[in-house]
């Protein structure tokens, strides 16, 4: 069972720990504030007071034997490389950092990141995708171009069977998933009817998904 | 063609307006500081300086003739709720807001807010699935705890074909698509032979693709 240490419990780190916490993996909390720390404690599984950037006091908690260190510290970019660059000389396998620009990422990188996320820069542009699609709800893009599309069933399909549907030679993508309220349909047969509220899970270009889910 | 109006233009505003530009919609980028209008000016197709709170200047650029604004403003509470507030009275069809907790989310629903985003929270909630899938690419969740998601071929399958693999039976997961380089097998034939590098997008419980994926 993996162990994770997360440094800097702001909204990012704080909601990484406690869905790490959730899936059943043990969670070291670490950050300088101790008002912060007194919050996590009934969150996550274990909590402590330091300040990252000091070696000896990440020694003292075996940062080492930690399979992943995830620093999620941000205003403080000095901070920031400075626990990075301590937790990778303590010998820490996987060290996965935040960014606020592209140019940090490269820095972080260099001195020794295993990997960089920019969590607003990414946010915004999946709500860009969620925004764009009328009807698109969730979105894995498995190409430049082509993606499995979570959609509203249009209205124009309500009451029709999937045969009726005639999707692939209409629109050019494929049923993978329907849920119809609780249920979840996987690869539904023929004679499934589309109800009222059905959301679609499809695979397809995402011109072709448009198209679909602006059919109303 | 939809009309987006992005207010605050901070790295979450920045990245969404800027993303809605490449998918080639018109964007009016809303900012109150001169100096982040500036250095936007290049990447949207409109801006404009303005403080958001006040109805007059929003008015002024026919805020309600957009079909979808998106507030992103983060620090200062209260020019989020003005600014939100003030799009709906003056007609906005659809307002998106980002909010920093679940608690400033509730208020903005009730004070007219279509669609609230916590960009940190989820993208939190994002990595850890990422980390604790030592091979999770990417996912959507469908419900709590079922979701579809891509993974790296566990190498134990690497020359089986489906039918031998008999995902449904040992996993309880149904493979939707297989990613074999740039090629896209949609629903792939039983006899279809695992190799080297492939990426499967698989739809089950979240504990179920996590022992397909782990293993090796
Ligand atoms: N040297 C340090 N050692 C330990 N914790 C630190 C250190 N520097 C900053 N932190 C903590 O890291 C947390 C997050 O940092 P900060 O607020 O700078 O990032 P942020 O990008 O605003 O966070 P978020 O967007 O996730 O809320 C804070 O709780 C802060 O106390
Ligand atoms: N009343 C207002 N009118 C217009 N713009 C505003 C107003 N208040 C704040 N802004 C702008 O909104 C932008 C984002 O706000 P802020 O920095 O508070 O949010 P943030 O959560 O830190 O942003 P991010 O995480 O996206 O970088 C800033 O560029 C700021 O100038």
């Amino acid at each position: 069972q993996q162990e994770f240490a997360v440094i800097g419990l702001g909204r990012f780190g704080l909601s990484l720990a406690t869905t790490l916490v959730e899936r059943g993996y043990y969670v070291l909390g670490i950050d300088r504030e101790r008002d912060i720390i007194q919050h996590a404690a009934d969150v996550i599984t274990q909590v402590v007071a330091l300040d990252a950037t000091d070696e000896n006091a990440l020694r003292a908690v075996d940062i080492g034997s930690f399979d992943t260190v995830i620093v999620a510290i941000g205003e403080n970019f000095e901070c920031n490389i400075m626990a990075t660059v301590a937790s990778k000389s303590l010998g820490v396998r996987r060290v996965v950092c935040k960014a606020r620009t592209e140019r940090q990422r490269d820095i972080l990188l260099r001195v020794g990141a295993d990997h960089v996320v920019l969590p607003e820069h990414e946010a915004g542009q999946r709500l860009a995708y969620v925004l764009t699609g009328p009807n698109f709800l969730d979105q894995i893009e498995l190409e430049p171009g082509i993606s499995i599309t979570e959609i509203r069933v249009p209205k124009t399909m309500v009451g029709e069977t999937l045969l009726e549907s005639d999707l692939r030679r209409r629109y050019g993508v494929t049923l993978l998933v329907v849920k119809h309220g609780k249920t979840l349909v996987v690869l539904p047969a023929t004679d499934y009817v589309f109800q009222e509220e059905d959301l679609l899970v499809v695979i397809g270009t995402n011109e072709d998904i448009g198209r679909l889910s602006e059919t109303n």
